[in-house]
């Protein structure tokens, strides 16, 4: 077996079916019973619990999707890649996802039945959620091929070894107990209390489990947390009666449930809960009040004092001395009085307000910056700057629709422009890519982005360049970029990949080209990066900003801001 | 014979793309491959190589070196998405090597 490094640092785990990306071709009731069948493999073998809830916020979220969904490793229809799951973490660590194309069998098969087992399947990803890599052992469940499943399946010897070694055996917690760092959730209280009746004068109840997961030592004047209110008078449906006879309790075992059972997550407890006011016949969930009289049905306003009346309503409160809501309020500095307020305000100066979304040169990021023709154009909202041979044309910024008057009228950006190995001019507009030769739109455009062979749900392009290094097209959106094959029109097979490429540009560029020095420059915010074609990293960490070289301004104008690193 | 070599360099690079989507080779360098020569070409030939080795090794078939039969239907079969060998264990690998 193999531990990937990853591990999740608490034992009771939470899980859940997307709400969103569910099987579109099965039952999501058996679909959860199976996952939670599943789960349960690694569960008899560790000490790892999984509660389900009905969150997206689980540990382990289970989703079903097709193609490209949002992460860099697209589904390639029935067939071949399955499934895959991230190792633990926060966000999308845990997350498995499933080949929603697939043919999914919930029941065990014949052997001349086509599909896949989901229960195989699923098993083999959790184990990458609790942090296993793929194993060479052949018959191991973290085999990397598909294997199918065997009736009465137990969980190898391997795989077996590898979740013991992360997260210790079952056999280890009888003898040693649970690990210190359990993370406390909302259980139900115990279905038997102990006797109410008791003689002895100390405050803390025989029945409450104490959880000491506190960084306290147990001192006999800590009152451990607990997870739930302990007042059984106050909240008699946390304390049933008791079960009628030991044998037979009252509350049985739950079973698997219909739907989660986990509550509502407003509803948990936390340890720092929302502030409020708890009056006098109310117990404050956690807070422990054996400091105060307890509250009875004679207790009256009089004799229960809680220790801050002037945060209570029913207490009068007063202004105190000398502040400013105060009548007789003195302020302890001079108030200058000479200022007086304008009767009207100043008025700009005409002629010299922009229009609202005309950028400033010198203070913005770009939308897009392409060289065409050999000479540099910057994009911004619905404007465009030009720079030739002699520096920046004047009265430029103008509309990009001026320059080419085929794109939308409403236009309000572009997001990415690049010149084609033949001359034509590339520009990406949401979903919809603009072929112009020179000024005229090419027939046949606007194109969708799927027509190029990217994903439907890809809503725009960040940038779109052709890479000196080799003459190849690329776009870049979000996390990920794609190889553009221009003689055939579409992305290549094996893309998208992550971003991770480009060394030190990150994710979520704005623009990226290659200027006349045949050197790639990328463009984030208000900086950017030269890049080293042959050494695949930026040639600078820190960005420098990009008005002082792009757009001629002072230095001390553009250079104000940190940039970004 | 075109038409022969023609499939056999589509198969090399499908196979390319799944030792790279799986891990045992780097991801990235189709970006720079085409533009290298000589010694450091010849070097890409031996990671290919030992990537195949390597991939026979893990799936349990005979390791040959070569993209032979088994080594097509393995590549076929039906499995997880997951990479075989993680970023940081062929980044480990290289530095062992040198």
């Amino acid at each position: 077996f193999a531990v990937q490094g990853e591990k999740w640092k608490y034992t009771n785990l939470t899980w859940s079916l997307s709400s969103s990306r569910r099987p579109s071709q099965l039952d999501p009731h058996v679909t959860r019973s199976v996952l939670a069948r599943a789960l349960d493999v690694w569960q008899q073998a560790s000490r790892l619990t999984f509660t389900e809830v009905n969150s997206d916020d689980a540990d382990i979220v289970v989703s079903f999707a097709k193609r490209y969904h949002d992460d860099a490793y697209p589904f390639d229809g029935r067939g071949s890649i399955l499934a895959h799951a991230f190792f633990p973490g926060s966000g999308r660590g845990g997350d498995a996802h499933f080949d929603d194309d697939e043919l999914w069998l919930l029941q065990p098969k014949n052997d001349d039945e086509e599909g896949t087992s989901l229960f195989a399947v699923a098993a083999h990803e959790f184990g990458h959620s609790l942090g296993l890599s793929h194993s060479s052992v052949k018959g191991a469940l973290m085999f990397p091929w598909y294997q199918g499943i065997q009736p009465n399946f137990v969980l190898p010897e391997d795989d077996r070894n590898g979740i013991q070694q992360m997260y210790g055996s079952k056999e280890n917690e009888r003898k040693w107990g649970k690990i210190p760092y359990y993370r406390p959730i909302e259980t139900p209280p115990p279905t038997t209390t102990t006797t109410t009746t008791t003689t002895t004068t100390t405050t803390r109840r025989p029945y409450i489990h104490h959880h000491h997961n506190t960084h306290q030592g147990h001192h006999p004047n800590h009152r451990p947390y607990t997870p739930y209110p302990r007042n059984p008078n106050l909240y008699p449906k946390y304390y049933p009666e008791k079960p009628s006879s030991p044998e037979r309790p009252s509350y049985p075992r739950p079973t698997y449930p219909d739907r989660p059972s986990y509550p509502d997550r407003t509803n948990i407890p936390t340890y720092y809960p929302e502030r409020r006011h708890y009056n006098a016949t109310e117990e404050h969930p956690r807070r422990n009040h054996n400091h105060y009289p307890r509250p009875t049905e004679t207790t009256t306003q009089a004799t229960y004092r809680p220790r801050y009346p002037q945060n209570r309503p029913e207490y009068p409160t007063y202004p105190r001395a000398n502040s400013p809501t105060d009548p007789r309020y003195k302020p302890h500095y001079p108030v200058k009085t000479t200022a007086r307020p304008r009767a009207t305000p100043p008025r700009a100066p005409p002629h010299t307000t922009p229009p609202p979304d005309k950028p400033d040169a010198c203070n913005t990021n770009f939308d897009a910056v392409a060289l065409i023709r050999n000479e540099l154009f910057i994009f911004k909202n619905r404007y465009h700057w030009r720079r030739g041979a002699a520096g920046h044309y004047p009265d430029y910024p103008i509309e990009i629709t001026r320059m080419w008057t085929e794109l939308p009228r409403n236009l309000t950006h572009v997001d990415a422009v690049y010149e084609r190995p033949d001359r034509k001019i590339a520009i990406f507009v949401g979903k919809e890519l603009y072929l112009f030769d020179s000024q005229n739109l090419v027939p046949g455009y606007p194109k969708r982005l799927r027509d190029l062979g990217l994903p439907e749900s890809l809503e725009k392009l960040d940038a779109a360049m052709v890479w000196g290094h080799n003459g190849k097209t690329y776009f870049y959106s979000g996390s990920v970029y794609w190889k553009f094959d221009e003689d055939v029109g579409r992305v290549e097979l094996d893309y998208p990949r992550d971003m991770a490429m480009w060394k030190g540009v990150g994710y979520n560029i704005d623009s990226v080209f290659q200027w006349k020095d045949g050197k790639t420059y990328f463009f984030k915010g208000r900086g950017y990066w030269k890049f080293n074609d042959l050494r695949m990293r930026v040639e600078h960490e820190r960005q420098l900003p990009s008005a002082a070289f792009w757009m001629g301004c002072p230095t001390e104008r553009a250079g104000r801001r940190e940039p970004f690193r | 014979a075109r038409s022969r070599s023609a499939r056999s360099a589509y198969h090399s690079k499908s196979v390319r793309s799944y030792l790279e989507n799986f891990g045992y080779l780097k991801k990235g360098q189709p970006e720079m491959a085409n533009l290298l020569l000589g010694d450091v070409a010849q070097s890409y030939e031996d990671d290919f190589r030992i990537a195949i080795k390597t991939l026979q090794e893990f799936g349990g078939i005979p390791v040959t070196g070569e993209i032979d039969e088994a080594t097509r239907e393995l590549i076929k079969k039906k499995r997880c998405g997951r990479p075989d060998r993680e970023e940081g264990d062929i980044e480990g690998g290289r530095r062992k090597k040198r």
